[in-house]
Protein backbone atom coordinates (compact mmCIF):
# COMPACT_ATOMS: atom_id res chain seq x y z
CA UNK A 1 0.00 0.00 0.00
CA UNK A 2 1.93 2.73 -1.24
CA UNK A 3 2.27 5.98 0.82
CA UNK A 4 0.79 9.25 -0.94
CA UNK A 5 2.97 12.57 -0.73
CA UNK A 6 1.89 16.30 -1.53
CA UNK A 7 5.22 18.35 -1.83
CA UNK A 8 3.99 22.24 -1.65
CA UNK A 9 4.25 25.21 -0.51
CA UNK A 10 2.16 28.48 -2.54
CA UNK A 11 4.90 30.47 -2.20
CA UNK A 12 6.97 30.70 -5.47
CA UNK A 13 10.48 29.28 -6.50
CA UNK A 14 11.28 27.67 -3.33
CA UNK A 15 12.33 24.53 -4.63
CA UNK A 16 9.12 22.14 -4.82
CA UNK A 17 9.79 20.54 -8.21
CA UNK A 18 13.33 20.16 -7.44
CA UNK A 19 12.77 18.36 -4.11
CA UNK A 20 9.88 16.32 -5.38
CA UNK A 21 11.90 14.78 -8.52
CA UNK A 22 15.35 14.16 -6.67
CA UNK A 23 13.88 12.52 -3.21
CA UNK A 24 11.85 10.31 -5.49
CA UNK A 25 14.93 9.57 -7.64
CA UNK A 26 17.40 9.16 -4.93
CA UNK A 27 14.65 6.59 -3.31
CA UNK A 28 14.56 4.86 -6.87
CA UNK A 29 17.96 4.21 -6.66
CA UNK A 30 17.67 2.90 -3.24
CA UNK A 31 15.11 0.23 -4.80
CA UNK A 32 11.82 1.38 -4.10
CA UNK A 33 9.41 1.79 -6.92
CA UNK A 34 8.25 5.80 -6.68
CA UNK A 35 5.31 7.28 -8.78
CA UNK A 36 5.73 11.32 -9.52
CA UNK A 37 2.40 13.21 -10.62
CA UNK A 38 2.77 16.84 -11.99
CA UNK A 39 -0.04 18.95 -11.11
CA UNK A 40 1.98 22.27 -11.97
CA UNK A 41 0.64 23.60 -15.62
CA UNK A 42 4.19 24.80 -15.92
CA UNK A 43 4.71 21.54 -16.57
CA UNK A 44 8.23 21.50 -14.46
CA UNK A 45 8.27 18.14 -13.09
CA UNK A 46 7.52 16.19 -16.34
CA UNK A 47 10.39 18.44 -18.12
CA UNK A 48 12.95 17.69 -15.75
CA UNK A 49 12.80 14.28 -16.21
CA UNK A 50 13.12 15.00 -19.74
CA UNK A 51 9.27 14.09 -20.59
CA UNK A 52 8.36 16.89 -21.85
CA UNK A 53 8.34 16.88 -25.52
CA UNK A 54 6.15 14.40 -26.31
CA UNK A 55 3.30 13.98 -29.08
CA UNK A 56 0.77 16.58 -29.07
CA UNK A 57 -2.01 14.02 -28.29
CA UNK A 58 -0.11 12.17 -25.60
CA UNK A 59 -2.61 11.95 -22.37
CA UNK A 60 -1.64 13.51 -19.44
CA UNK A 61 -3.18 14.29 -15.81
CA UNK A 62 -5.88 16.59 -17.10
CA UNK A 63 -7.24 13.84 -18.76
CA UNK A 64 -7.36 11.82 -15.52
CA UNK A 65 -9.15 14.89 -13.87
CA UNK A 66 -11.72 15.86 -16.19
CA UNK A 67 -13.19 12.09 -17.54
CA UNK A 68 -14.85 10.15 -15.55
CA UNK A 69 -11.61 8.75 -13.64
CA UNK A 70 -12.71 5.37 -11.85
CA UNK A 71 -11.65 3.44 -14.61
CA UNK A 72 -10.15 3.39 -18.59
CA UNK A 73 -6.44 4.19 -18.89
CA UNK A 74 -4.08 6.05 -16.91
CA UNK A 75 -1.02 7.33 -19.07
CA UNK A 76 1.95 6.78 -16.36
CA UNK A 77 5.35 6.44 -18.35
CA UNK A 78 8.58 5.49 -17.39
CA UNK A 79 11.68 8.40 -16.81
CA UNK A 80 15.31 7.59 -17.44
CA UNK A 81 15.75 6.49 -13.54
CA UNK A 82 14.95 2.58 -13.20
CA UNK A 83 12.07 2.39 -10.61
CA UNK A 84 11.33 6.13 -10.87
CA UNK A 85 7.58 6.41 -13.20
CA UNK A 86 5.94 10.36 -13.84
CA UNK A 87 2.14 11.10 -14.67
CA UNK A 88 2.72 14.32 -16.90
CA UNK A 89 1.26 17.21 -17.32
CA UNK A 90 1.01 19.84 -20.18
CA UNK A 91 -0.27 23.31 -20.76
CA UNK A 92 -4.01 21.73 -21.00
CA UNK A 93 -4.00 21.89 -17.08
CA UNK A 94 -4.23 25.78 -16.97
CA UNK A 95 -7.50 25.45 -18.10
CA UNK A 96 -8.50 22.46 -15.51
CA UNK A 97 -8.81 25.06 -12.53
CA UNK A 98 -11.73 26.44 -14.50
CA UNK A 99 -13.19 23.52 -16.08
CA UNK A 100 -13.22 21.48 -12.57
CA UNK A 101 -14.69 24.34 -10.38
CA UNK A 102 -18.13 22.81 -12.48
CA UNK A 103 -17.48 19.43 -11.80
CA UNK A 104 -19.24 16.94 -9.23
CA UNK A 105 -16.67 16.32 -6.39
CA UNK A 106 -14.14 18.74 -7.91
CA UNK A 107 -11.58 18.39 -4.82
CA UNK A 108 -11.27 14.53 -5.54
CA UNK A 109 -10.91 14.05 -9.06
CA UNK A 110 -6.77 13.59 -8.39
CA UNK A 111 -8.17 11.22 -5.65
CA UNK A 112 -10.30 9.31 -7.94
CA UNK A 113 -6.85 7.94 -10.15
CA UNK A 114 -4.25 7.86 -7.00
CA UNK A 115 -6.37 5.42 -5.48
CA UNK A 116 -6.14 3.38 -8.02
CA UNK A 117 -2.37 3.60 -8.47
CA UNK A 118 -1.30 3.09 -4.62
CA UNK A 119 -0.65 -0.46 -4.89
CA UNK A 120 1.24 -0.42 -7.56
CA UNK A 121 4.08 2.20 -6.06
CA UNK A 122 5.89 2.04 -2.63
CA UNK A 123 5.91 6.14 -2.79
CA UNK A 124 3.86 8.85 -4.46
CA UNK A 125 4.98 12.44 -4.86
CA UNK A 126 2.52 15.05 -5.96
CA UNK A 127 4.37 18.32 -7.19
CA UNK A 128 1.61 21.20 -6.66
CA UNK A 129 1.83 24.61 -8.31
CA UNK A 130 2.29 28.02 -6.36
CA UNK A 131 -1.25 28.47 -4.96
CA UNK A 132 -3.90 27.13 -3.25
CA UNK A 133 -6.57 26.62 -5.89
CA UNK A 134 -8.58 23.97 -6.74
CA UNK A 135 -4.99 21.50 -8.39
CA UNK A 136 -3.35 21.87 -4.85
CA UNK A 137 -6.71 21.41 -3.03
CA UNK A 138 -6.97 18.07 -5.10
CA UNK A 139 -3.28 17.26 -4.29
CA UNK A 140 -3.97 18.02 -0.84
CA UNK A 141 -7.03 15.74 -0.99
CA UNK A 142 -5.23 13.07 -2.52
CA UNK A 143 -2.29 12.91 -0.19
CA UNK A 144 -1.71 10.93 3.29
CA UNK A 145 1.06 13.44 4.17
CA UNK A 146 2.41 16.77 2.39
CA UNK A 147 6.25 17.38 2.57
CA UNK A 148 7.27 21.88 2.70
CA UNK A 149 9.97 22.82 1.23
CA UNK A 150 10.68 26.37 2.04
CA UNK A 151 13.97 28.84 1.57
CA UNK A 152 14.92 30.65 4.43
CA UNK A 153 13.54 34.19 3.71
CA UNK A 154 11.36 36.49 4.88
CA UNK A 155 7.99 35.93 2.22
CA UNK A 156 8.54 32.14 2.65
CA UNK A 157 8.43 32.30 6.21
CA UNK A 158 5.62 34.51 6.27
CA UNK A 159 3.34 32.38 3.90
CA UNK A 160 3.69 29.34 6.05
CA UNK A 161 0.44 30.56 8.40
CA UNK A 162 -1.24 30.48 4.89
CA UNK A 163 -0.30 26.99 4.28
CA UNK A 164 -0.72 25.89 7.37
CA UNK A 165 -4.26 27.37 7.51
CA UNK A 166 -5.07 25.82 4.26
CA UNK A 167 -3.94 22.70 5.81
CA UNK A 168 -6.25 22.79 8.84
CA UNK A 169 -9.19 23.50 6.74
CA UNK A 170 -8.68 20.28 4.30
CA UNK A 171 -8.08 18.06 7.50
CA UNK A 172 -11.10 19.49 9.10
CA UNK A 173 -13.37 18.90 5.78
CA UNK A 174 -11.99 16.81 2.96
CA UNK A 175 -9.20 14.64 4.24
CA UNK A 176 -8.80 14.57 7.92
CA UNK A 177 -6.14 12.10 7.85
CA UNK A 178 -3.30 14.80 5.95
CA UNK A 179 -0.51 15.80 8.42
CA UNK A 180 2.98 17.95 7.77
CA UNK A 181 5.29 14.53 6.97
CA UNK A 182 8.48 17.00 7.22
CA UNK A 183 9.71 20.87 6.02
CA UNK A 184 12.27 20.79 3.91
CA UNK A 185 15.17 24.09 4.36
CA UNK A 186 16.31 24.40 0.60
CA UNK A 187 18.52 26.78 -1.38
CA UNK A 188 20.30 27.25 1.80
CA UNK A 189 23.19 29.63 2.35
CA UNK A 190 24.26 29.49 6.32
CA UNK A 191 26.42 32.26 5.98
CA UNK A 192 23.86 34.70 6.20
CA UNK A 193 22.40 36.19 9.54
CA UNK A 194 18.54 36.20 7.54
CA UNK A 195 18.92 32.17 6.99
CA UNK A 196 19.74 31.65 10.30
CA UNK A 197 17.42 33.92 11.86
CA UNK A 198 14.56 32.46 9.61
CA UNK A 199 15.63 28.81 10.44
CA UNK A 200 15.47 29.39 14.46
CA UNK A 201 12.33 30.64 13.63
CA UNK A 202 10.96 27.48 11.69
CA UNK A 203 12.91 25.06 14.28
CA UNK A 204 10.52 26.39 16.96
CA UNK A 205 7.34 26.41 15.17
CA UNK A 206 7.74 22.89 13.44
CA UNK A 207 9.95 21.19 16.24
CA UNK A 208 11.25 17.94 15.09
CA UNK A 209 9.13 17.97 11.79
CA UNK A 210 12.10 19.86 10.44
CA UNK A 211 14.61 17.40 8.43
CA UNK A 212 17.72 17.44 10.25
CA UNK A 213 19.27 17.16 6.41
CA UNK A 214 19.66 20.75 4.85
CA UNK A 215 19.83 21.40 0.88
CA UNK A 216 22.23 24.08 0.10
CA UNK A 217 22.51 26.38 -2.98
CA UNK A 218 23.88 24.44 -5.07
CA UNK A 219 24.30 25.31 -9.16
CA UNK A 220 24.46 21.56 -10.61
CA UNK A 221 20.35 21.91 -9.55
CA UNK A 222 20.02 24.08 -11.31
CA UNK A 223 21.76 22.58 -14.45
CA UNK A 224 20.21 19.27 -14.19
CA UNK A 225 17.24 20.12 -15.55
CA UNK A 226 18.28 21.80 -18.67
CA UNK A 227 19.33 18.01 -19.58
CA UNK A 228 15.90 16.18 -18.55
CA UNK A 229 17.20 14.59 -15.57
CA UNK A 230 17.42 14.17 -12.29
CA UNK A 231 20.67 15.25 -10.39
CA UNK A 232 21.84 12.06 -9.14
CA UNK A 233 22.29 11.19 -13.06
CA UNK A 234 23.16 14.56 -14.26
CA UNK A 235 26.01 14.96 -11.19
CA UNK A 236 26.27 12.83 -8.66
CA UNK A 237 29.13 13.19 -6.91
CA UNK A 238 27.48 17.43 -6.33
CA UNK A 239 26.70 18.84 -2.90
CA UNK A 240 23.04 18.87 -4.47
CA UNK A 241 22.74 14.96 -4.83
CA UNK A 242 24.62 14.54 -1.77
CA UNK A 243 21.80 16.07 0.14
CA UNK A 244 19.07 14.73 -1.83
CA UNK A 245 20.75 11.28 -1.11
CA UNK A 246 20.74 12.33 2.42
CA UNK A 247 17.30 13.52 2.48
CA UNK A 248 16.01 10.08 1.11
CA UNK A 249 18.00 8.10 3.94
CA UNK A 250 16.38 10.58 6.34
CA UNK A 251 13.04 9.70 4.53
CA UNK A 252 13.33 5.85 5.03
CA UNK A 253 14.63 6.10 8.62
CA UNK A 254 11.82 8.37 9.73
CA UNK A 255 9.32 5.77 8.03
CA UNK A 256 10.66 3.31 9.91
CA UNK A 257 10.25 4.70 12.66
CA UNK A 258 6.79 5.51 12.35
CA UNK B 1 -2.01 60.44 -17.57
CA UNK B 2 0.10 57.93 -15.59
CA UNK B 3 1.33 54.79 -16.94
CA UNK B 4 0.52 51.53 -16.07
CA UNK B 5 2.32 48.59 -15.59
CA UNK B 6 2.41 44.71 -14.70
CA UNK B 7 5.35 42.88 -13.35
CA UNK B 8 4.78 39.80 -14.13
CA UNK B 9 5.80 35.79 -14.62
CA UNK B 10 4.04 32.38 -14.09
CA UNK B 11 7.23 30.87 -12.40
CA UNK B 12 7.74 31.71 -9.30
CA UNK B 13 9.86 33.41 -7.06
CA UNK B 14 11.86 35.21 -9.60
CA UNK B 15 11.53 38.32 -8.19
CA UNK B 16 8.15 39.87 -9.46
CA UNK B 17 7.70 41.24 -5.73
CA UNK B 18 11.38 42.81 -5.13
CA UNK B 19 11.46 44.22 -8.31
CA UNK B 20 8.13 46.33 -8.34
CA UNK B 21 8.96 47.85 -4.58
CA UNK B 22 12.62 48.34 -5.04
CA UNK B 23 11.71 49.93 -8.53
CA UNK B 24 8.79 51.92 -7.85
CA UNK B 25 10.53 53.08 -5.00
CA UNK B 26 13.50 54.28 -6.71
CA UNK B 27 11.04 56.00 -8.87
CA UNK B 28 9.72 57.74 -5.81
CA UNK B 29 12.90 58.64 -4.87
CA UNK B 30 13.79 60.52 -8.39
CA UNK B 31 10.61 62.61 -7.65
CA UNK B 32 7.97 60.79 -9.19
CA UNK B 33 4.29 60.25 -7.77
CA UNK B 34 3.85 56.09 -7.66
CA UNK B 35 1.48 53.63 -6.55
CA UNK B 36 1.67 50.01 -5.91
CA UNK B 37 -1.01 47.64 -6.24
CA UNK B 38 -0.70 44.46 -4.99
CA UNK B 39 -2.40 41.56 -7.08
CA UNK B 40 -1.32 38.98 -4.96
CA UNK B 41 -3.04 36.67 -2.41
CA UNK B 42 0.28 36.06 -0.55
CA UNK B 43 0.45 39.90 0.19
CA UNK B 44 4.16 39.94 -0.18
CA UNK B 45 3.99 43.80 -1.86
CA UNK B 46 2.07 45.07 0.70
CA UNK B 47 4.07 43.11 3.45
CA UNK B 48 7.07 44.20 1.70
CA UNK B 49 6.26 47.99 2.33
CA UNK B 50 5.67 47.20 5.73
CA UNK B 51 1.78 47.57 5.28
CA UNK B 52 0.61 44.14 6.24
CA UNK B 53 -0.85 44.17 9.60
CA UNK B 54 -3.16 46.68 9.90
CA UNK B 55 -6.62 46.84 11.00
CA UNK B 56 -9.09 43.70 10.29
CA UNK B 57 -11.61 45.43 9.10
CA UNK B 58 -9.17 47.73 6.33
CA UNK B 59 -10.01 47.62 3.34
CA UNK B 60 -7.87 46.39 -0.12
CA UNK B 61 -7.83 45.56 -3.21
CA UNK B 62 -10.26 42.85 -2.71
CA UNK B 63 -12.81 45.40 -1.97
CA UNK B 64 -12.09 46.93 -5.62
CA UNK B 65 -12.82 44.03 -7.18
CA UNK B 66 -15.80 42.63 -5.99
CA UNK B 67 -17.61 45.38 -5.79
CA UNK B 68 -19.13 47.84 -8.16
CA UNK B 69 -15.68 49.63 -8.11
CA UNK B 70 -16.75 52.86 -10.81
CA UNK B 71 -17.53 54.60 -7.82
CA UNK B 72 -16.69 55.21 -4.21
CA UNK B 73 -13.83 55.10 -1.92
CA UNK B 74 -10.38 53.06 -3.20
CA UNK B 75 -8.06 52.12 -0.42
CA UNK B 76 -5.16 53.86 -0.98
CA UNK B 77 -2.22 54.00 1.53
CA UNK B 78 1.08 56.05 2.24
CA UNK B 79 4.07 53.98 2.45
CA UNK B 80 7.54 55.22 4.14
CA UNK B 81 8.90 56.63 1.26
CA UNK B 82 8.02 60.26 0.13
CA UNK B 83 5.64 59.84 -3.31
CA UNK B 84 5.01 56.06 -2.91
CA UNK B 85 1.61 54.91 -2.60
CA UNK B 86 -0.07 51.14 -1.96
CA UNK B 87 -3.08 49.47 -2.70
CA UNK B 88 -2.39 46.76 -0.96
CA UNK B 89 -3.54 43.38 -0.63
CA UNK B 90 -4.45 40.25 2.20
CA UNK B 91 -5.64 36.75 2.46
CA UNK B 92 -9.50 37.76 1.44
CA UNK B 93 -7.83 38.10 -2.37
CA UNK B 94 -7.18 34.24 -2.22
CA UNK B 95 -11.15 33.92 -2.57
CA UNK B 96 -11.48 36.25 -5.12
CA UNK B 97 -10.58 34.69 -8.40
CA UNK B 98 -13.30 31.98 -7.83
CA UNK B 99 -15.71 34.71 -6.50
CA UNK B 100 -14.80 36.45 -10.07
CA UNK B 101 -15.39 34.05 -12.39
CA UNK B 102 -18.91 34.78 -12.04
CA UNK B 103 -19.11 38.11 -12.22
CA UNK B 104 -19.84 40.41 -14.98
CA UNK B 105 -16.72 42.10 -17.04
CA UNK B 106 -14.75 39.60 -14.68
CA UNK B 107 -11.63 40.69 -16.70
CA UNK B 108 -12.33 43.99 -16.07
CA UNK B 109 -12.88 44.93 -12.87
CA UNK B 110 -9.42 45.87 -11.68
CA UNK B 111 -9.19 48.28 -15.04
CA UNK B 112 -12.33 50.05 -13.76
CA UNK B 113 -10.18 51.38 -10.27
CA UNK B 114 -7.17 51.83 -11.68
CA UNK B 115 -8.69 53.64 -14.70
CA UNK B 116 -9.79 56.25 -11.91
CA UNK B 117 -6.51 55.97 -10.33
CA UNK B 118 -4.34 56.86 -13.19
CA UNK B 119 -4.32 60.73 -13.79
CA UNK B 120 -2.95 60.93 -9.90
CA UNK B 121 0.26 59.69 -10.22
CA UNK B 122 3.29 58.62 -12.91
CA UNK B 123 3.67 55.48 -13.06
CA UNK B 124 1.33 52.48 -11.49
CA UNK B 125 2.95 49.11 -10.43
CA UNK B 126 1.06 45.87 -10.25
CA UNK B 127 2.62 43.06 -8.58
CA UNK B 128 1.18 39.67 -9.98
CA UNK B 129 0.79 36.09 -8.22
CA UNK B 130 3.03 33.25 -9.98
CA UNK B 131 -0.20 31.91 -11.96
CA UNK B 132 -2.10 32.70 -15.34
CA UNK B 133 -5.46 32.97 -13.64
CA UNK B 134 -8.48 35.71 -13.05
CA UNK B 135 -5.93 38.02 -10.86
CA UNK B 136 -2.87 38.16 -13.26
CA UNK B 137 -5.30 38.49 -16.33
CA UNK B 138 -7.32 41.26 -15.02
CA UNK B 139 -3.93 42.89 -13.98
CA UNK B 140 -2.71 42.61 -17.58
CA UNK B 141 -5.88 43.78 -18.88
CA UNK B 142 -5.83 47.06 -16.61
CA UNK B 143 -2.26 47.58 -18.20
CA UNK B 144 -0.78 49.65 -20.78
CA UNK B 145 2.82 47.38 -20.61
CA UNK B 146 4.48 44.28 -18.88
CA UNK B 147 7.54 43.81 -17.11
CA UNK B 148 9.01 40.58 -17.29
CA UNK B 149 11.22 39.51 -14.14
CA UNK B 150 13.41 36.41 -14.50
CA UNK B 151 16.51 34.50 -12.95
CA UNK B 152 18.71 32.52 -15.80
CA UNK B 153 17.51 29.53 -15.12
CA UNK B 154 16.21 26.66 -17.00
CA UNK B 155 12.61 26.51 -15.74
CA UNK B 156 12.13 30.53 -15.95
CA UNK B 157 13.23 30.24 -19.54
CA UNK B 158 10.74 27.42 -20.41
CA UNK B 159 8.06 29.41 -18.87
CA UNK B 160 8.69 32.03 -21.33
CA UNK B 161 6.92 30.25 -24.09
CA UNK B 162 3.58 30.13 -21.88
CA UNK B 163 3.66 33.87 -20.95
CA UNK B 164 4.26 35.19 -24.22
CA UNK B 165 1.62 32.86 -25.27
CA UNK B 166 -0.87 34.92 -22.84
CA UNK B 167 0.42 38.08 -23.61
CA UNK B 168 -0.57 37.48 -27.64
CA UNK B 169 -3.84 36.29 -26.50
CA UNK B 170 -4.68 39.22 -23.74
CA UNK B 171 -3.42 41.94 -26.57
CA UNK B 172 -5.65 39.98 -29.35
CA UNK B 173 -8.81 40.08 -27.18
CA UNK B 174 -9.01 42.16 -23.75
CA UNK B 175 -5.95 45.24 -24.30
CA UNK B 176 -4.85 45.34 -27.88
CA UNK B 177 -2.41 48.10 -26.39
CA UNK B 178 -0.40 45.86 -24.14
CA UNK B 179 3.01 45.23 -24.82
CA UNK B 180 6.54 43.68 -23.39
CA UNK B 181 8.71 46.91 -21.70
CA UNK B 182 11.40 44.57 -20.58
CA UNK B 183 12.98 42.07 -19.64
CA UNK B 184 14.56 42.00 -16.39
CA UNK B 185 17.24 39.74 -14.98
CA UNK B 186 17.60 39.08 -11.55
CA UNK B 187 19.19 36.90 -8.83
CA UNK B 188 21.97 36.76 -11.30
CA UNK B 189 25.06 35.40 -10.92
CA UNK B 190 27.53 35.78 -13.80
CA UNK B 191 30.06 33.41 -12.47
CA UNK B 192 28.07 30.12 -13.71
CA UNK B 193 27.88 28.82 -16.96
CA UNK B 194 23.68 27.91 -16.80
CA UNK B 195 23.32 32.02 -16.06
CA UNK B 196 25.41 32.40 -18.91
CA UNK B 197 24.08 30.03 -21.44
CA UNK B 198 20.25 31.06 -19.99
CA UNK B 199 21.19 35.04 -20.92
CA UNK B 200 22.70 34.39 -24.42
CA UNK B 201 19.16 32.70 -25.01
CA UNK B 202 17.12 35.29 -23.43
CA UNK B 203 18.90 38.30 -25.83
CA UNK B 204 18.45 36.47 -28.78
CA UNK B 205 14.59 35.71 -28.05
CA UNK B 206 14.07 39.44 -26.92
CA UNK B 207 17.06 42.29 -28.06
CA UNK B 208 16.84 44.98 -26.92
CA UNK B 209 13.89 44.95 -24.74
CA UNK B 210 16.15 42.81 -21.97
CA UNK B 211 17.30 45.58 -19.63
CA UNK B 212 21.51 46.20 -19.68
CA UNK B 213 20.55 46.44 -15.96
CA UNK B 214 20.73 43.51 -14.13
CA UNK B 215 20.33 42.68 -10.71
CA UNK B 216 23.06 40.39 -8.71
CA UNK B 217 22.19 38.02 -6.66
CA UNK B 218 22.30 39.75 -3.33
CA UNK B 219 21.39 39.09 0.41
CA UNK B 220 20.08 42.64 1.37
CA UNK B 221 17.09 42.50 -1.36
CA UNK B 222 15.85 39.06 0.84
CA UNK B 223 16.49 40.89 4.12
CA UNK B 224 15.01 44.09 3.56
CA UNK B 225 11.13 42.53 3.37
CA UNK B 226 11.67 41.17 6.88
CA UNK B 227 11.91 45.04 8.20
CA UNK B 228 9.03 45.96 6.08
CA UNK B 229 11.47 48.71 4.01
CA UNK B 230 12.12 48.82 0.09
CA UNK B 231 16.35 48.63 -0.27
CA UNK B 232 17.16 51.74 -0.59
CA UNK B 233 15.81 52.77 2.76
CA UNK B 234 17.29 49.58 4.79
CA UNK B 235 20.72 49.72 2.62
CA UNK B 236 21.00 51.92 -0.04
CA UNK B 237 24.61 51.65 -0.41
CA UNK B 238 24.06 47.55 -1.12
CA UNK B 239 24.80 46.19 -4.44
CA UNK B 240 20.87 45.30 -4.48
CA UNK B 241 19.86 48.76 -3.94
CA UNK B 242 22.74 50.31 -6.42
CA UNK B 243 21.35 47.68 -9.00
CA UNK B 244 17.29 48.96 -8.32
CA UNK B 245 18.50 52.39 -8.56
CA UNK B 246 20.42 52.24 -11.77
CA UNK B 247 17.47 50.17 -13.11
CA UNK B 248 15.07 52.95 -12.72
CA UNK B 249 17.32 55.21 -14.59
CA UNK B 250 17.00 53.19 -17.31
CA UNK B 251 13.49 52.83 -17.19
CA UNK B 252 13.47 56.55 -17.35
CA UNK B 253 15.63 56.82 -20.44
CA UNK B 254 13.71 54.28 -22.00
CA UNK B 255 10.32 56.52 -21.02
CA UNK B 256 12.04 59.16 -22.61
CA UNK B 257 13.08 57.56 -25.56
CA UNK B 258 9.39 56.75 -26.62
N1 LIG C 1 19.22 23.98 -3.79
C1 LIG C 1 19.18 24.64 -4.95
N2 LIG C 1 20.30 25.29 -5.37
C2 LIG C 1 20.28 26.01 -6.53
N3 LIG C 1 19.24 26.12 -7.34
C3 LIG C 1 18.11 25.50 -6.98
C4 LIG C 1 18.01 24.72 -5.78
N4 LIG C 1 16.75 24.21 -5.70
C5 LIG C 1 16.09 24.67 -6.78
N5 LIG C 1 16.90 25.42 -7.57
C6 LIG C 1 16.55 26.17 -8.78
O1 LIG C 1 15.78 27.28 -8.32
C7 LIG C 1 14.63 27.47 -9.15
C8 LIG C 1 13.38 27.27 -8.30
O2 LIG C 1 13.25 25.91 -7.91
P1 LIG C 1 11.91 25.08 -8.27
O3 LIG C 1 11.46 25.41 -9.63
O4 LIG C 1 12.15 23.67 -7.93
O5 LIG C 1 10.92 25.74 -7.21
P2 LIG C 1 9.33 25.59 -7.16
O6 LIG C 1 8.94 25.86 -5.76
O7 LIG C 1 8.95 24.30 -7.75
O8 LIG C 1 8.86 26.80 -8.12
P3 LIG C 1 7.33 27.11 -8.56
O9 LIG C 1 6.76 27.84 -7.38
O10 LIG C 1 7.46 27.99 -9.79
O11 LIG C 1 6.69 25.80 -8.84
C9 LIG C 1 14.76 26.47 -10.29
O12 LIG C 1 15.36 27.14 -11.37
C10 LIG C 1 15.68 25.39 -9.73
O13 LIG C 1 16.42 24.77 -10.73
N1 LIG D 1 18.40 39.80 -6.39
C1 LIG D 1 18.07 39.10 -5.30
N2 LIG D 1 19.05 38.62 -4.50
C2 LIG D 1 18.73 37.89 -3.40
N3 LIG D 1 17.48 37.57 -3.02
C3 LIG D 1 16.48 38.03 -3.78
C4 LIG D 1 16.70 38.81 -4.94
N4 LIG D 1 15.49 39.12 -5.48
C5 LIG D 1 14.56 38.54 -4.69
N5 LIG D 1 15.15 37.90 -3.65
C6 LIG D 1 14.50 37.08 -2.63
O1 LIG D 1 14.13 35.86 -3.29
C7 LIG D 1 12.80 35.47 -2.92
C8 LIG D 1 11.92 35.50 -4.17
O2 LIG D 1 11.73 36.83 -4.62
P1 LIG D 1 10.24 37.43 -4.79
O3 LIG D 1 9.39 37.01 -3.67
O4 LIG D 1 10.37 38.87 -5.08
O5 LIG D 1 9.81 36.66 -6.13
P2 LIG D 1 8.36 36.57 -6.74
O6 LIG D 1 8.53 36.28 -8.18
O7 LIG D 1 7.58 37.76 -6.36
O8 LIG D 1 7.77 35.26 -6.00
P3 LIG D 1 6.25 34.71 -6.10
O9 LIG D 1 6.25 33.94 -7.39
O10 LIG D 1 6.06 33.82 -4.89
O11 LIG D 1 5.35 35.89 -6.10
C9 LIG D 1 12.37 36.44 -1.85
O12 LIG D 1 12.64 35.86 -0.61
C10 LIG D 1 13.24 37.68 -2.08
O13 LIG D 1 13.47 38.37 -0.89
MG1 LIG E 1 7.53 23.94 -9.32
MG1 LIG F 1 5.68 37.83 -5.44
Amino acid sequence: MGKVIAVSNQKGGVGKTTTAINLAASLAFADKRVLLVDMDPQGNMTSGVGRKDRDKDAQTVYDCLIADSTSGYIPVIETDVHGLFVLPADRQLTGAEIEMAALPQREFRLKQTIDRLRDSYDYIFIDTPPSLGLLTLNALVASDAVIVPLNAEYFALEGLADLVGTLRRVQSSLNPGLDILGVLLTMHDERTNLAQQVTREIREFFGDRVYSTIIPRNVRLGEAPSHGKPVILYDVKSKGAEAYLALAREFITREHAL
